[in-house]
């Protein structure tokens, strides 16, 4: 990169690259999503690190991104997480996005006090740390503790007393503060967060009637909409009109109108049922045919159909069952799904048939039988 | 796959490798159905663009595809929308393939869990992938066996990362069998047993998530996607793709 451009997928705002230079050797200044350094007073940062991994994600699965928490919790250096964060996720600067390395006094006081804490339980202070690597104040840029530099990282609880404990020891019905404040306040509410009816589980704000059930008995997402009479509720809490219900058409922008529209019921064999219109109704046989049943198993899932009947009404019952009729222009509907290729219509079913099918489900999670073996070599045990 | 051994062509025919242009394998994948795999959702991370990548299948030496390898374009990535690219919950993600594969000795798919189908912990499992082996990428497909480890446990391996439902985990304390880096997508699968043994047929119970720097001196099991949790978003992509009409 000495004498050619930054590749091209590095991006406009890249300015320098590694040597030597390949697809990737580009540096450039990238937003902190490391979760452990998230409260620094810089939000941009550059690799490789002081500790030679290539990314953030490298970095928050490494030894030191777990170390480095843990220690904080001995309280051995007040801003012990500020100088970590300068090593895991180095400053970068904003106009030659070459990072900002931590002060040598810095390291030396994080190392000082804090190496011997590590060597109690056996560990060594990280490599690559070396102090004399770092630049003395005053002779270049560094990084040094500012006031109101947090002390705990975002993946911390703050005592009261100002020592950190980890934040999964928050509310854990263990005392580990030295004050007991990390057990204290524990309801959702006070930790902002929304406490499930009916169960003492917090869950965040944001999650509450967005289609995604998160609480026990799925209360998070009831009472989400109000809906009209003739309107039918998306799993996302839209409403849509009960006539565009499983029509083979998108309407709930996350298209759970047309989730779950075709099932095989058992009774009296397996009777093919779809919904529509806010009703279950069955298939009359009048006009069906072997492709639609090939398509009715593999849109379940259910692989290919093994038995496929017409099964007659019983007398008496027939007046009161719900009827779709297969669509004349069923095989238009090129990759249509089934609801799509069925209609209502205005008479009964002629033949007073309705369809029943059984599907094969298909083969799956078998291995090929190994090879067989020469038996004169066979050794038994 | 760290503590594994090379397995034998054909004897994992659901693995399949994502690969990417000059760059070659970037993750595993295991195959689902005739069109569909699935992979994890970080392994498209800047890069969710269906035609930078291909899917090879039939794989077992990834220097020499051989005879029995199908390669196929990807027509769709479907990321699950939910995916936290921070604390790496619901890393999953299904992929489309251009067209369906021929189904082979080599190449077949795995089946997924039911919807309350969970792997028992303490019970033993397999993954397999071309990730690193703690000293170098292998070119043959690796295999190893894992003993799956219950949530609560795991969670005492990874004090500063929450592991949530999304996730199962599976490993070793000592992490002497575990994933690596490269294998990220690929299965972790168990053999469905009955008080008289195995019954030959095997489901897909998790894909390779994240974990510790695998050869580090940081050990611990590994963590997967529980593909139980999701089995109905998939089977529901796979419907909408496949037969819904915009």
């Amino acid at each position: 990169c000495i004498s050619n451009p930054c590749p091209a997928q590095c991006g406009a705002n890249s300015t320098t690259c590694l040597s030597p230079p390949t697809n990737t050797s580009c540096t450039q200044c990238e937003p902190i999503t490391l979760e452990l350094c998230m409260n620094l007073p810089y939000n941009s940062t550059t690799y490789p690190n002081y500790l030679g991994h290539m990314s953030q994600r490298e970095s928050s699965v490494s030894w030191e991104a777990s170390l480095f928490p843990a220690l904080v919790q001995t309280g051995c250096y007040q801003y012990l997480m500020f100088y970590a964060c300068t090593l895991l996720v180095p400053k970068c600067d904003p106009v030659s996005a070459q990072r900002i390395p931590p002060c040598r006094s810095l390291c030396r006081k994080a190392k000082e006090r804090c190496e011997a804490v590590l060597g109690v339980v056996g560990l060594p202070w990280p490599e690559g740390s070396e102090c004399n690597q770092f630049p003395q104040e005053g002779n270049a840029t560094c990084l040094l503790p500012e006031d109101g530099i947090d002390e705990c990282s975002p993946s911390h609880f703050k005592c009261r007393s100002g020592r950190c404990v980890l934040a999964t020891k928050r509310c854990d019905g263990h005392l580990d503060c030295d004050d007991h404040s990390d057990e204290e306040n524990c309801g959702c509410a006070e930790r902002g967060l929304w406490e499930c009816p009916g169960s003492k589980v917090c869950i965040q704000i944001s999650m509450i009637c967005d289609g995604f059930p998160d609480c026990p008995l799925l209360v998070d997402e009831v009472n989400c909409s109000l809906c009209r009479d003739n309107e039918l509720e998306c799993n996302n809490h839209q409403c849509v009109h009960r006539t565009l219900w499983c029509d083979g058409y998108k309407h709930c922008s996350d298209s759970s109108d047309e989730w779950h529209c075709v099932s095989l019921v058992d009774v009296s064999g397996w009777a093919l049922t779809v919904f529509r219109t806010g009703s279950q109704y069955q298939v009359c046989a009048d006009e069906w045919n072997p492709h639609l049943s090939q398509l009715t198993c593999s849109q379940l899932g259910l692989g290919a159909p093994s038995t496929v009947t017409m099964v007659a009404e019983q007398p008496g019952v027939a007046g009161r069952r719900r009827w779709l009729h297969v669509h004349p222009e069923w095989d238009q509907k090129e990759g249509a799904a089934l609801q799509a290729r069925l209609e209502k219509r205005s008479h009964s079913c002629y033949s007073r048939k309705r369809v029943s099918v059984l599907c094969a489900k298909e083969d799956c999670g078998l291995r090929p039988a190994p090879p067989p073996r020469a038996a004169p070599h066979r050794r038994k045990r | 796959i760290l503590g594994g051994r090379a397995s034998r062509p054909g004897r994992w025919p659901w693995q399949c490798s994502l690969q990417s242009g000059a760059s070659g394998h970037i993750c595993g994948c295991v195959l689902i159905g005739p069109k569909w795999a699935l992979t994890v959702a970080h392994c498209f991370e800047g890069r969710e663009s269906a035609e930078l990548w291909q899917v090879v299948l039939g794989l077992n030496n990834l220097d020499h595809p051989g005879a029995h390898s199908q390669t196929r374009g990807v027509r769709s990535i479907i990321v699950h929308p939910r995916y936290n690219r921070a604390v790496v919950d619901y890393d999953i993600s299904i992929i489309q393939l251009e067209t369906e594969v021929e189904e082979t000795e080599f190449v077949r798919p795995v089946c997924l869990p039911d919807l309350d189908q969970l792997p028992l912990p303490d019970a033993y499992c397999y993954i397999t992938g071309w990730g690193h082996t703690g000293n170098r990428m292998p070119f043959k497909l690796q295999e190893g066996e894992v003993r799956i480890i219950s949530l609560s446990h795991c969670q005492s391996y990874f004090d500063m990362k929450t592991i949530t439902s999304r996730m199962l985990c599976a490993g070793f304390e000592a992490g002497t069998v575990d994933s690596c880096m490269g294998d990220s997508g690929g299965p972790l699968v168990c053999e469905e047993q009955d008080a008289a043994g195995p019954l030959g047929r095997w489901t897909l119970f998790g894909l390779t998530s994240w974990g510790s720097v695998c050869f580090s001196k940081v050990l611990g099991p590994g963590v997967y996607s529980n593909v139980t949790h999701f089995t109905p978003w998939i089977q529901r992509q796979i419907y909408l793709h496949t037969y819904l009409l915009d």
